[in-house]
């Protein structure tokens, strides 16, 4: 059998009249990530190294919901989170909460890698983060123009559900609006 | 949400995903991203990254379905991730990218649009964003 490699940026409803301006740096990086994941399968790194090295890259690339870019909790924060499994051994690492972290990848593969756990989150994520000098900044950082305006809609259009609801709405995530500039930040 | 899953030419399988959630969440909200066999996954068999409305891929067990249906019911990659994706979840909520030990990748979703690419080493490569 041969190497194979596949990557995503986000799933949703992306709609067809996506606009240049948004659509061509989003497919630049898609094809930069695709070769750097192909270099490294080329010259035999592992398939964990290759896939932290590509999640990172997405992780930098502020178009995508991700590290840099993330989507922003109802309170305007950030809280990021990300996963890694090692198919031959079984191993994982997981992280959930994190606001400081530049590349949330790397410290799952740490949790992986230097603790007798799977899964840590939050503050204790973020202290762990410190203690194993990983790249941290203020979470300012993450924060980009586009998803403060992203926010700003998802909230009126709740805002719009609530006033025709009597009763406070679950939010149903059926009739998840599209958001105007056309990148729908479910996932 | 970004993921990336890969196989050597060992057979050697590795998934990775990361991202900021859903606009608008509740503080404190965890997704699918970083529940093993939920939105990341790998095994033997298959590597899987999942992206979409976390709460349905939660639901779902999305990523350990598609290898458990190679596992148990002898799929194909192709197969499993078509029949979970196309039949086990509701419509316009999840997208995943998935390769296996034998150098298979299928990139499978059911919402309007998913950002992805792949390449083999036989030569194929794909970027795209619609079907």
């Amino acid at each position: 059998m041969g190497w194979a490699i596949a990557l995503h940026g986000g799933a949703g409803d992306i709609p067809l009249s996506l606009p240049p301006e948004r659509r061509l740096p989003r497919e630049a990086c898609l094809r930069h990530c695709l070769q750097v994941g192909v270099h490294a399968l080329k010259s035999k790194k592992s398939p964990l190294d290759v896939v932290e090295l590509v999640v990172q890259e997405l992780e930098n690339n502020p178009n995508f919901n991700a590290g840099r870019g993330s989507v922003l909790t109802t309170n305007g924060t950030v809280e990021m989170e990300a996963c890694i499994v090692d198919g031959k051994t079984m191993r994982c690492g997981a992280v959930s909460g994190l606001k400081t972290v530049v590349n949330p990848i790397y410290l799952a593969r740490l949790v992986m890698e230097k603790t007798p756990h799977i899964y840590l989150g939050f503050e204790g994520a973020e202290a762990f983060a410190r203690e194993q000098g990983v790249e941290t900044v203020d979470a300012s950082h993450f924060i980009t123009p586009e998803n403060v305006e992203r926010l700003k809609q998802a909230r009126e259009a709740n805002r719009v559900q609530i006033d025709y609801n009597a009763q406070p709405v679950q939010k149903d995530m059926k009739r998840e609006e599209l958001i105007p500039d056309g990148d729908s930040q479910i996932g | 949400t970004v993921g990336c899953v890969a196989v050597d030419n060992e057979g050697n399988l590795a998934a990775a995903t990361s991202t900021g959630g859903l606009v608008n969440k509740m503080v404190g909200r965890i997704g699918d991203t970083p529940i093993i066999g939920a939105g990341t996954y790998a095994n033997s068999l298959c590597a899987v990254s999942a992206t979409g409305k976390g709460e349905a891929i939660i639901r779902g067990t999305v990523a350990r379905d598609v290898a458990a249906l190679m596992e148990f019911k002898g799929m194909s990659l192709e197969q499993a991730a078509a029949l979970v994706v196309g039949d086990r979840v509701p419509k316009g909520n999840v997208g995943l990218i998935a390769v296996s030990a034998t150098g298979e990748v299928t990139m499978p979703f059911n919402t309007t649009g998913m950002f992805r690419a792949c390449a083999t080493e036989d030569g194929h490569s794909e970027i795209a964003i619609w079907d």
